[in-house]
């Protein structure tokens, strides 16, 4: 465990808790799309399908039930709480995320580390997991404003990714030096997707003006 | 081992 990676995680997890702060405090969850957080669901499903049987480290196994019992519940919020699933607006949410599914799979199936289920899986789950934010950022540019908490949410669910870059460059140069070509694309396509977000995010800031992304 | 390895992170 090397500093980036642990700030990746606390970022990965900050931005989960502004967005359950966002829905649990304003009981509403206008601008987030639900369609990213089912693929989240499946994300971490089939990334920690050894939960149970692989333990690594107390750290990583309280980790992997804070990030599958919190995307749960904000998909549960989303569907289920008689208040919230009112402000959650379908005709915004267009992205179609089934789409996603088989093409990571297809590529799983054909580009992995081992031919087993877990391994699949887990590289099933790399894969969706870089084009998970797709929905969101599609809504994100056909909703015409854009609150700070989910502005904030999506740009740390951005920037953990990229501290994982900065984690697999430390560990390749000065830890085991193992080249891990899977999680490393599959990180960089994710974090290239956030670039123009974060380019459009950055100049709000810096104006001290509304975010608002070019359609 | 490999497998072992790989799947250390979040």
């Amino acid at each position: 465990m090397n500093l980036f990676r642990l700030a990746g995680d606390m970022t990965h997890l900050f931005s989960i808790i502004v967005l359950l702060l966002k829905i649990h405090a304003t009981k509403s969850c206008s601008g987030i799309s639900l369609k990213t957080q089912e693929l989240y669901v499946i994300v971490f499903l089939t990334r920690y399908l050894d939960l149970f049987t692989r333990f690594v480290s107390l750290y990583n196994t309280v980790m992997k039930i804070v990030f599958i019992g919190t995307s749960f519940a904000i998909v549960w919020y989303m569907r289920y709480h008689k208040v919230v699933k009112q402000t959650y607006n379908k005709d915004e949410d267009t992205f179609k995320h089934y789409f996603l599914l088989l093409p990571c799979f297809v590529l799983a199936l054909l580009l992995h580390n081992e031919f087993t289920t877990m391994d699949v899986l887990w590289t099933f789950s790399l894969y969706l997991e870089a084009v998970a934010i797709l929905p969101q950022l599609v809504l994100l540019q056909q909703s015409r404003n854009i609150d700070n908490l989910t502005g904030n949410y999506v740009f740390f669910l951005g920037a953990y990714r990229g501290l994982y870059v900065l984690n697999w460059i430390y560990r390749y140069f000065l830890q085991d030096h193992r080249a891990r070509w899977i999680p490393w694309i599959s990180g960089l396509v994710q974090t290239a997707l956030y670039a123009d977000f974060f380019y459009y995010y950055i100049l709000s800031w810096k104006k001290h003006e509304k975010l608002k992304l070019p359609a | 081992d490999k497998d072992e390895d790989q799947h250390d992170e979040l």
